[in-house]
C-alpha cells in the first residue's frame, strides 16, 4: 500500500438537466482525470504534496469547463477576477491572492506568495504589482471568454442576483 | 471553482483552491476559496482541506480549518470530523456545497450537501474514483 493520495474538485452547482450533455460529462471527467493523473504522478516519483495540488489545479485552471483561471464567470462588469491560495501543512507556510485579472494561473501566483514573498495574502492593485515584479504576463480578455459563460452572466446581468458555479438556473435557490 | 488536497511519500499534506468567483459578483466581493482557514488549510497534524460553494457560508463558518481543529482537539478521524462540518454544521448556518480532505495517512474523504460536484480521487491503494455527482 502506497502512502501518497490525492483528490481534485471542479466546483459545486446545479446542474440542469439539458446542460450536462454526454458528451459534455464526458469532458468533465477527462480533465478531471488529466488534472488528477498530474498530481499523482509528482507524488509517484516522490514529489511534493505542494507540488501535486499546485499542479492539479494549474491544469482544472487551464480548462474552460471549471470556474477558475481560463473558465471564469463574468462579473457584474463584465471582467474576469480570480482568488486563489494554496497551504502547505508541513510548516503551515500559506499564499493567497484575490481579485486578480488577466493572469492565466492564479494559483501559480498563490504559490509565489508563499514561497517568495513575506505576505501570506495580496488582493487587487498590489496583487497585480507584485505579479509583475515577478514577470507574469497578461492573457488578453479573449483568454477567459466563453460563450456559455457569457450567456450565464447575460441572463443575470442587470439584476441583483448571482450564481454559483455551474448553476444555470435564473432562480434557483443560489441567485 | 477547483480544489486538490494530497499526501506525499513523506506524509506531508498540502491544499490549493481556485475561484473565478461568481457569475455577476459586484463590490470585489470575495468568497471562501482564498481565505486561509475558511476554504483552504492545512496542516500535517490533521489533515489538508479544499472547499467549495456558496463561499460566505464557509467564512463565517470557517470550514476548513474547523474540520482540523474537529480533528486535533476533539480527535474525530478525518472524514467524522468533515461529516460534522458539512453535514451538521455548515447546514445549520444554511451553507450548501463540500470539501475535499485528505490526512497525513493518505485517508481521503469528500462529503458535499449539494448536487453538480465535479470529484476525483486516488487513494493510497491507488484505486481511482471520478464522478460528477448530480
Amino acid at each position: 500500500m502506497k502512502k501518497i493520495a490525492i483528490a481534485i474538485h471542479g466546483g459545486a452547482g446545479t446542474l440542469l438537466k439539458g446542460i450536462m450533455t454526454p458528451d459534455k460529462e464526458i469532458s468533465y471527467k477527462k480533465s478531471l482525470e488529466t488534472a488528477l493523473n498530474a498530481g499523482y504522478k509528482i507524488l509517484e516519483n516522490k514529489g511534493n504534496a505542494v507540488d501535486a495540488v499546485t499542479e492539479a489545479v494549474r491544469i482544472l485552471e487551464d480548462s474552460p469547463l471549471f470556474n477558475a483561471g481560463k473558465g471564469s464567470v463574468f462579473t457584474n462588469a463584465g471582467s474576469h477576477e480570480m482568488d486563489a491560495s494554496i497551504m502547505n501543512g508541513e510548516n503551515l507556510e500559506a499564499g493567497a491572492v484575490s481579485l486578480i485579472s488577466g493572469i492565466k494561473n492564479p494559483i501559480l501566483l498563490a504559490k509565489n506568495i508563499m514561497q517568495k514573498s513575506e505576505h501570506v495574502f495580496l488582493a487587487g492593485t498590489g496583487a497585480m504589482e507584485y505579479a509583475n515584479l515577478l514577470g507574469y504576463k497578461l492573457e488578453p480578455e479573449d483568454y477567459f471568454y466563453d460563450d456559455f459563460r457569457y450567456n450565464q452572466w447575460q441572463e443575470i446581468k442587470d439584476s441583483d442576483n448571482f450564481q454559483l458555479d455551474h448553476n444555470v438556473q435564473k432562480d434557483s435557490k443560489f441567485g | 471553482t477547483v480544489g486538490a488536497v494530497a499526501c506525499d511519500f513523506e506524509g506531508n499534506v498540502a491544499a490549493a483552491t481556485s475561484t473565478g468567483g461568481m457569475t455577476n459578483k459586484k463590490f470585489g466581493r470575495i468568497g471562501d476559496s482564498p481565505m486561509i482557514g475558511a476554504g483552504t488549510y492545512a496542516n500535517n497534524n490533521t489533515c489538508a482541506v479544499s472547499c467549495t460553494g456558496t463561499g460566505e457560508f464557509f467564512i463565517r463558518g470557517v470550514v476548513a480549518y474547523d474540520v482540523s481543529c474537529l480533528m486535533e482537539y476533539k480527535g474525530l478521524s478525518l472524514k467524522d470530523a468533515a461529516d460534522e462540518v458539512v453535514q451538521k454544521r455548515l447546514i445549520s448556518i444554511g451553507g450548501d456545497g463540500g470539501l475535499i480532505a485528505v490526512d497525513a495517512k493518505g485517508n481521503i474523504t469528500t462529503p458535499f450537501n449539494t448536487e453538480g460536484m465535479y470529484r476525483a480521487s486516488i487513494d493510497t491503494h491507488g484505486t481511482q474514483k471520478l464522478d460528477i455527482y448530480k
